[in-house]
């Protein structure tokens, strides 16, 4: 069964799985190791004393190497893998990783799970544009103000729910291995019990594209003591999950998402919705606006009443609002001799033939109105009868009346018999 | 009684030949 369907066939709202939208999606990041091989220390700490045990990072050697592809790859808890940086890009330094999720996405949450200490400062950002401009999605720094200008923990209301917060939560240096940094995007924020009806929210789980850029590393401060340069091999950034946690963006019109055939990632749209994310209506379906399907609502998109004489119509928001919100269709190019919004009737020079419904495309038959006995060309739309010139008679005002007999006069062709 | 249809070839179109149909 169709889950955009009830078992009566009527529309429901329906919406794609729950994924990981980055698993197996390529990452860009800005710096990773190993190219030349170079060597990296992995802290530990033991009864208050810490070793270093030194390895090679080499991008030549698959055994060695650390790439960005680990941070999408099968997460295995017994065999982790993890993306590394280069050492020691600390402040003003970034590093970054960029995603691409190939079309709009609402996101509910964003993880990574560290290899290395948890970044002292990082930032999440998304983009709506497929890249072209990004916004804040959440900051985590020791020290928000300087970093990110912004107060600790600040407080979400209905007045700023579209905004970026940022948490010193989840910056402690320990766990120096296997630390978890985890955003919520609808956590906290006052109208995510009512998603539904709240288009702000709806607007601010949107993206097509994550980043997240690490800022500053959590150190020990003896990367400027003597042995600094041992100690400077000991800090990087290492992940080895990067998940985005959300559905496919549809506007609860399709149920799952397919690639189209240039090869992009587009919803599969019910409810007679078109467009990448079914958010427009479909050709010829503008009866109604568009709207998003709610728990209670399909809101599907319904077709023009055109009685089968148009192919194109449009939506006239004036109409609308006079039908009691219920139809602003207006049918384009009629066809078959009719007109009106609805190509509901005949038009000029054309009359009703009531024994076809008006989905018949004989409705309407041409007036034939006699080029002489006629006074005009247009008759009756309803019944046909043309406009007769004095004594003359007939639907089409071809014959003379009775008592009346035919002269050599076009302009009076019927005269009274004397 | 049905009276018969107009016969267009008894119209004398001499002072309405800009008004005659195309095919009279």
């Amino acid at each position: 069964p169709d889950p955009c369907y009830d078992e009566n066939g009527n529309p429901r709202r329906c919406i794609p799985d729950f994924v990981n939208s980055a698993f197996g999606k390529d990452v860009r990041v800005t710096s990773t190791c190993g190219s030349p091989a170079a060597r990296y220390c992995v802290v530990s700490e033991k009864d208050e004393e810490r070793t270093r045990e030194c390895h090679t990072c080499d991008a030549a050697d698959s055994k060695k190497s650390r790439p960005p592809a680990y941070l999408t790859d099968l997460n295995n808890p017994h065999n982790l893998t993890c993306w590394q940086s280069e050492n020691y890009a600390q402040y003003p330094q970034n590093v970054t990783l960029t995603l691409s999720l190939g079309k709009k996405f609402e996101v509910t949450y964003v993880s990574l799970q560290f290899c290395s200490p948890r970044p002292e400062s990082m930032a999440i950002y998304k983009s709506m544009d497929y890249g072209k401009t990004w916004m804040p999605f959440q900051f985590y720094s020791m020290q928000c103000k300087k970093m990110y200008n912004r107060q600790n923990k600040a407080v979400i209301t209905k007045q700023n729910e579209q905004e970026a917060i940022c948490t010193d939560s989840h910056t402690d240096m320990h766990p120096l291995t296997g630390g978890l940094i985890a955003f919520s995007t609808l956590d906290g924020r006052p109208s995510a019990h009512d998603f539904d009806n709240s288009p702000v929210l709806q607007d601010w789980v949107t993206a097509t594209d994550i980043k997240i850029v690490f800022s500053r590393l959590h150190t020990f401060g003896d990367e400027n003591e003597d042995d600094s340069e041992l100690a400077r091999d000991s800090y990087f950034y290492a992940v080895s999950d990067l998940q985005v946690g959300g559905r496919c963006k549809c506007n609860g019109h399709a149920s799952k998402c397919v690639k189209d055939r240039e090869g992009n990632l587009v919803c599969e749209c019910k409810h007679n919705t078109a467009g990448p994310e079914c958010d427009r209506c479909k050709p010829f379906h503008y009866d109604r606006p568009w709207q998003r399907a709610t728990a209670r609502e399909a809101n599907e998109c319904i077709a023009c009443h055109c009685n089968l004489h148009a192919r194109r119509c449009r939506f006239n928001m004036e109409l609308y609002k006079l039908s009691g919100r219920r139809s602003g269709g207006v049918c384009l190019n009629c066809r078959h001799n009719t007109a009106g919004r609805h190509c509901h009737y005949c038009k000029e020079g054309y009359y009703r033939d009531m024994s076809k419904p008006i989905s018949h495309r004989r409705a309407c038959k041409a007036c034939d109105c006699h080029p002489v006995g006629a006074a005009g060309k247009t008759c009756n739309q309803t019944t046909g009868q043309c406009p007769c010139k004095d004594g003359v008679s007939g639907l089409t005002c071809n014959r003379c009346a009775k008592g009346f007999q035919q002269s050599r006069s076009p302009i009076a062709p019927c005269i009274k018999i004397p | 009684e049905v009276m018969p249809t107009l016969d267009m070839t008894l119209f004398d179109w001499t002072d309405y030949e800009d008004m005659k149909p195309v095919d009279t």
